[in-house]
């Protein structure tokens, strides 16, 4: 489903160059459910908007189900993100003048959808994430955890096939944690749902069937986890 | 040093009331390190807010060295945090078009101090976690962990009495996090420096002295912690 090949980014800053990835190279399949992990600076936020297409790299491959994403046009990558990928940022993004429900809603308006779907699909969400009755308080009038926990529900309502989430417990306690993690063991098992996540916590990484380290900008090593 | 009794803080939401404190009472010596713990939305931003005189209880008594905090004026709260408290935000609040260093100078600037003192004592403060090389990157081009270790060092940088820090290792790495955790331990057992922290990561809360847990904006339990 995604395919990097020798993935590089690189910034400018005035006259120095920050090397963020250094020849990156991964596989994810369907259903596959990846955890990424490795120190502040490594690059797993660079690593992961490329995969979402939010940024281009420097040099490399990317092949998203089998197509030449560097060959796509903007308004094209923003419709397959828009339809396929459900995007937890590690800032969360949302939008300030809007409540935790029309946030929730916000990608499902692009896509078209009519009301009453919309107000379905984005209440399920909430109540799945535990913010039901939340979901009128604008985000200055959240907690940094149901700010955060808004994001994933924003991210699952359109049920996307890929989820990549950029540290999605990083603001939760250990009980919500695990519920955010219950979520997304169901779905994809269930549902086959691919999923790629930045975490620092190993706990919540273990919930996945690979985690791969990044030190540096550079993919350090990849382990398998045995799961019963 | 710190004096909290009967403090209320309720949000009031169209027809809805939110309880986010109810009745806490909360007595910080000079010198603690104290853990606040408690699920997502259980009141700890809030309590943390009103300790560091961002945040005006709904009601209750507040002393801060021996002075009741309401009968203070805004200007008078603000020269207050300013010399004697640093603070690090859950959501880290950098001033996007500053770089680091002069992010961490920021808070200096304020005080009147002279250019070259604050360039020190910014470099320094930036050296001590781990961030001298990107003190000229503004808050988008540094990681999430990075900002957050940006928000550390503006909040030690003018060596205050007290640090109220919320979640300050929320979007760090483990090593990241101990970094962090070994600087407050050393400010506290070799300058005194008090710490109030907002953590929901158990062998972080350990660093301190004690841990607070909240649960639904109340005090559920304090555990005093053995060290040797
Ligand atoms: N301005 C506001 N208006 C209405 N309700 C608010 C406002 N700010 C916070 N709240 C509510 O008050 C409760 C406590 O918020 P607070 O930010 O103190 O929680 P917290 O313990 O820091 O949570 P987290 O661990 O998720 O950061 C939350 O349920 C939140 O929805
Ligand atoms: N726009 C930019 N310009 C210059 N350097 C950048 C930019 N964005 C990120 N960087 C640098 O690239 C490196 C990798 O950043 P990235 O956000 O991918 O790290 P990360 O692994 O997600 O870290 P964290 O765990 O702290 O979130 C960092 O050292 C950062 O300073
Ligand atoms: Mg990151
Ligand atoms: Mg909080």
């Amino acid at each position: 489903l995604i395919k990097l090949q020798g993935i590089t980014r690189q910034y400018r800053l005035g006259q120095v160059q920050v090397d963020a990835l250094k020849n990156i190279d991964l596989l994810v399949e369907e259903g596959d459910f990846i955890s990424i992990m490795g120190p502040s600076g490594s690059g797993k936020s660079t690593l992961l908007n490329i995969i979402g297409c939010l940024d281009r790299p420097t040099s490399g491959i990317y092949e998203l189900a089998g197509e030449r994403v560097e060959k796509l046009s903007d308004s094209k990558l923003a419709d397959i993100r828009n339809r396929f990928i459900g995007f937890v940022f590690q800032s969360f993004h949302l939008l300030p003048d809007l409540d935790a429900q029309a946030n929730v809603e916000l990608p499902l308006i692009y896509r078209g959808m009519g009301g009453r779907e919309r107000h379905r699909k984005s209440l399920a969400a909430l109540e799945a994430v535990g913010l039901a009755k939340r979901r009128n308080h604008r985000p200055s009038q959240l907690s940094g955890g149901e700010q955060q926990r808004v994001a994933i529900a924003r991210a699952l309502a359109g049920e996307p096939a890929v989820i990549l989430a950029d540290e999605p417990t990083g603001a939760l306690d250990s009980q919500s944690g695990r519920n955010i993690m219950a979520i997304f063991q169901r779905l994809n098992r269930e549902q086959g749902l691919t999923i790629v996540q930045v975490t620092h916590e190993e706990n919540i990484a273990r919930h996945g069937h690979k985690v791969i380290h990044l030190l540096d900008g550079q993919l350090e090593k990849e382990e398998a986890l045995d799961h019963p």
